[in-house]
C-alpha cells in the first residue's frame, strides 16, 4: 500500500475517459478500461460508474511528454503510464503515454494489462516485488484473469472482499525458491547458465552469481507457452529445445528458430505420447534422453532418429530413484534427476545414485 | 556500433533511482552522493530480488531498461 494506506472512503466510484488513443477503436478502449475495473470489482465491494461529463473520481486520459501534471512521459518505451493514489483533485487520475503503441493483443503494449495495473494504483495499491503480481512495476503480457493472490490480498486489506464473489481463479504468486516442497517443471543449460522452469516463471543461475534471477517466461520468450514440461540444450548446434504438451520449440539463445514449434512426434515418439516429462542431452554419447511417464527414449541427435530398443523402463536403467521424473539435467559428468521436492545426483558412468538432496538446494537454499 | 559509455549507464541509473527510489538531487558532496547512490542501488536490487551488490552490474542495468509503470517503487506519488 501507499504510505498512510490511502484508500477511497466510498465504495461507489466514478470514472471518466477524457480522450482516446488513435491506436485502438473507441469501443476497444472502453472495453479494456471496463474489464480492468471489473478485475478489481470482482474481488472487492467496489463499483464503478462511467461519467461522460464533469469530474469523476478516476479521470483517465492519454497524453505524451509533459501533459499537465509535472510528471512527464518519455516518448516510446520506458515509462508506459502512471496513476495517482486515492484522493481529491488529481487523486485517482490515470494517465497513459500516447507515445506508446497500444494494442488489444500481445503485439505491443496491451492496454488492458497496463490499465489493470494503473487502476490498482488509483485504488490504493502500490508496487509489489512479487514478479507474478499484477502490481509488479515491469510490463508483462498474459491472458486470463490478471490478479494474483498477492494483488487480491492487498486490495482486500483496503476494502474487504466482494460480498457476492464471482468465481475467479487468481494467478499463482511467484514461486519461493526456498520452499521446502519446491519442485521443478524443467531444467536446462543455456550457454553456460542454468535455466530452471517453474509455473509461469524461470530462474536463471549463473556460475558467478549466488542469487538466482526469477523472470516470467513470457517476458523473455513471448512465443513460449506459460508452462514448460521439459527442456534440454544441444550445444553442438547452440540450440535449446523446450517441450510443452505435444509441441517442441527450438531457441537459439533468446531467439525462436524458424519453423518451430513442431510436434514432438516428429522426433519419432508415438502419437500416444502427449507430453515429455523431462529431457537431457548427454554430450559424451551424443544422445538425448526423453522421459515420458515410467519410460524413456534415446534420440540420436546426429542422425535425427530414435535409437532402436526404446522405450525402456526408467526404474530398470536408473535404479535407486523414482519411476518418473519432473526434470533432468547433466552437469560435470553427473545427471541430476528431480522428482517433486527431491533431487538425485546420479553418476552416469557408474550407474548409481551419489547424493540425494532437496530440490531447492539447486537454487542455493 | 559504438558501445554505450559507462557515463551513459550511470546517467540512466541516476535518473532511474531519482524517479523510482527517491535518490536525492543537488550538490551534497562527492562522498555523500556516492554512498546515497550505492544505497539506492541496493534498495532497487532488494526490491527486484537481484543480487545485492550496490554496484551497477549488467543484471541491474537490464532491469532498469525494461518498460514499466511511472509510479515510484517507494514512497508516496504526488
Amino acid at each position: 500500500h501507499f504510505p498512510r494506506h490511502l484508500k477511497w472512503e466510498n465504495n461507489n466510484l466514478t470514472f471518466r475517459i477524457l480522450n482516446y488513443t488513435p491506436d485502438l477503436k473507441k469501443t476497444d478502449v472502453d472495453r479494456a478500461i471496463r474489464s480492468a475495473l471489473n478485475a478489481w470489482a470482482d474481488v472487492t465491494p467496489l463499483t464503478f460508474k462511467k461519467l461522460h461529463e464533469g469530474i469523476a473520481d478516476i479521470m483517465i486520459s492519454f497524453g505524451s511528454r509533459e501533459h499537465g501534471d509535472y510528471n512527464p512521459f518519455d516518448g516510446p518505451d520506458g515509462l508506459l503510464a502512471h496513476a495517482y493514489p486515492p484522493g481529491q483533485g488529481i487523486g485517482g487520475d490515470t494517465h497513459f503515454d500516447e507515445d506508446e503503441h497500444w494494442t488489444k493483443d500481445a503485439s505491443a503494449y496491451n492496454l488492458f494489462m497496463v490499465a489493470a495495473h494503473e487502476l490498482g494504483h488509483a485504488l490504493g495499491m502500490a508496487h509489489s516485488s512479487d514478479a507474478g503480481a499484477l502490481m509488479y512495476p515491469i510490463y508483462s503480457f498474459s491472458t486470463g484473469y490478471p490478479l494474483a493472490e498477492d494483488d487480491i490480498e492487498g486490495i482486500q486489506a483496503l476494502y474487504g472482499p466482494n460480498p457476492n464473489p464471482k468465481k475467479r481463479k487468481p494467478r499463482p504468486d511467484a514461486p519461493n525458491k526456498c520452499d521446502p516442497k519446491l519442485s521443478f517443471d524443467a531444467v536446462t543449460e543455456l550457454r553456460g547458465e542454468t535455466i530452471i522452469f517453474k509455473d509461469r516463471f524461470y530462474w536463471r543461475l549463473h556460475p558467478q552469481m549466488t542469487e538466482p534471477e526469477l523472470t516470467l517466461i513470457k517476458f523473455t520468450w513471448p512465443s513460449l507457452p506459460n508452462k514448460v514440461d521439459a527442456a534440454y540444450e544441444y550445444p553442438e548446434k547452440d540450440l535449446v529445445y523446450i517441450f510443452s504438451g505435444i509441441r517442441v520449440w527450438a531457441l537459439n539463445g533468446y531467439t525462436l528458430v524458424d519453423g518451430y514449434p513442431k510436434y514432438i512426434h516428429k522426433l519419432g515418439l508415438p502419437k500416444t505420447i502427449r507430453e515429455v516429462d523431462a529431457a537431457v542431452h548427454i554430450k559424451d554419447t551424443g544422445k538425448t534422453l526423453l522421459f515420458t511417464d515410467e519410460e524413456y527414449w534415446s534420440y540420436d541427435e546426429a542422425t535425427g532418429t530414435m535409437d532402436a530398443g526404446f522405450p525402456r523402463s526408467i526404474e530398470d536403467d536408473f535404479p535407486g530413484m523414482h519411476d518418473e521424473f519432473d526434470a533432468v539435467t547433466f552437469q560435470n559428468g553427473r545427471l541430476y534427476f528431480f522428482h517433486e521436492d527431491l533431487q538425485y545426483e546420479y553418476s552416469y558412468n557408474y550407474r548409481k545414485v551419489i547424493r540425494i538432496m532437496r530440490t531447492n538446494s539447486f537454487l542455493y537454499c | 556500433l559504438p558501445l554505450t559509455g559507462k557515463t551513459d549507464d550511470h546517467l540512466l541509473a541516476e535518473k532511474y533511482l531519482r524517479r523510482f527510489y527517491g535518490l536525492p538531487t543537488g550538490l551534497r558532496g562527492r562522498q555523500a552522493s556516492s554512498s546515497d547512490f550505492q544505497n539506492k542501488i541496493q534498495q532497487m536490487q532488494r526490491f527486484f530480488k537481484l543480487q545485492i551488490t550496490g554496484n551497477l552490474d549488467d543484471n541491474t542495468l537490464e532491469v532498469m531498461k525494461q518498460p514499466r509503470c511511472g509510479v515510484p517503487d517507494v514512497g508516496e506519488y504526488n
